[in-house]
């Protein structure tokens, strides 16, 4: 029997977003729609942060009900059908891209505002999907700034089968009292650029890294013989 | 705006 579930997230108790999930499709969608004009058999309201725990499987729907962190109005036997469901959808998924930006959103917070955030996301993908980038060891360190703050700290890094092994995530928000401790792994090369900057060069096809450098626009230390390899990121 | 769910759904989708 087909559901169509409404989820209304939120961002710190205020709504910022509407979903929808229809089975009415087959296989089951997620749809970002302000309505629907069919009826909804339970509507969700959690937080953005709980929510993408609840689509990972690290809560579970009764638990996040039981504990407060998710109301629902309506069908409340529906939960145990949508736990089984986002499961097939999502949790099936077993590539490397996947698993990346799994850990950033399970264990990292997105600075709001920030292009470099969504970038970066798309960079995982694409890096997920080249072989031998880097050589085991070179990991990249980017620190991006706004007006000459740093906001957050991205480093990568392949491993000795040449694919990405390790990408770790920081930002300002969520360190302690707004001071940033350098994420503590040996790297080749660390890129300071502007979220602008970064954004441009993944966006722009006539600014690369080479001509920022060259401009100052971006600070790097290390092994510059690795900028050429960092182009492809872009 | 920074929400995580939209950026999942963006990732799903590709």
């Amino acid at each position: 029997s087909a559901f169509i579930v409404q989820v209304n997230v939120l961002k710190d108790k205020t709504h910022a977003a509407t979903w929808f999930l229809n089975t009415r499709i087959p296989g089951g969608r997620f749809e970002r729609m302000d309505s629907i004009d069919q009826k909804v058999d339970a509507t969700l309201t959690i937080e953005d942060e709980d929510y993408v725990l609840l689509l990972f499987g690290k809560i579970s729907p009764q638990f996040a009900f039981l504990k407060g962190r998710m109301k629902i109005k309506g069908d409340v036997l529906l939960l145990q059908k949508l736990n089984r469901l986002v499961g097939k959808i999502l949790r099936t998924r077993e590539d490397l891209d996947l698993i990346f930006v799994r850990d950033i959103l399970v264990n990292s917070k997105i600075q709001s505002g920030l292009q470099s955030e969504i970038v970066f996301i798309e960079i995982i993908q694409r890096l997920a999907r080249m072989q031998n980038l880097l050589p085991s060891g070179d990991n990249i360190r980017f620190n991006i700034v706004v007006n000459g703050q740093q906001e957050t700290e991205w480093v990568i890094g392949y491993n000795e089968a040449g694919n990405l092994s390790m990408v770790k995530h920081q930002c300002r928000m969520e360190s302690n009292e707004g001071k940033m401790t350098p994420i503590q792994v040996p790297t080749k090369l660390d890129i300071i650029i502007d979220d602008n900057d970064f954004t441009s060069l993944f966006y722009n096809t006539n600014f690369n890294l080479q001509n920022a450098i060259d401009s100052n626009r971006v600070q790097v230390t290390g092994d510059l013989t690795l900028v050429p390899k960092i182009e492809l990121l872009f | 705006d920074g929400l995580k769910c939209d950026v999942l759904f963006d990732v799903m989708r590709s």
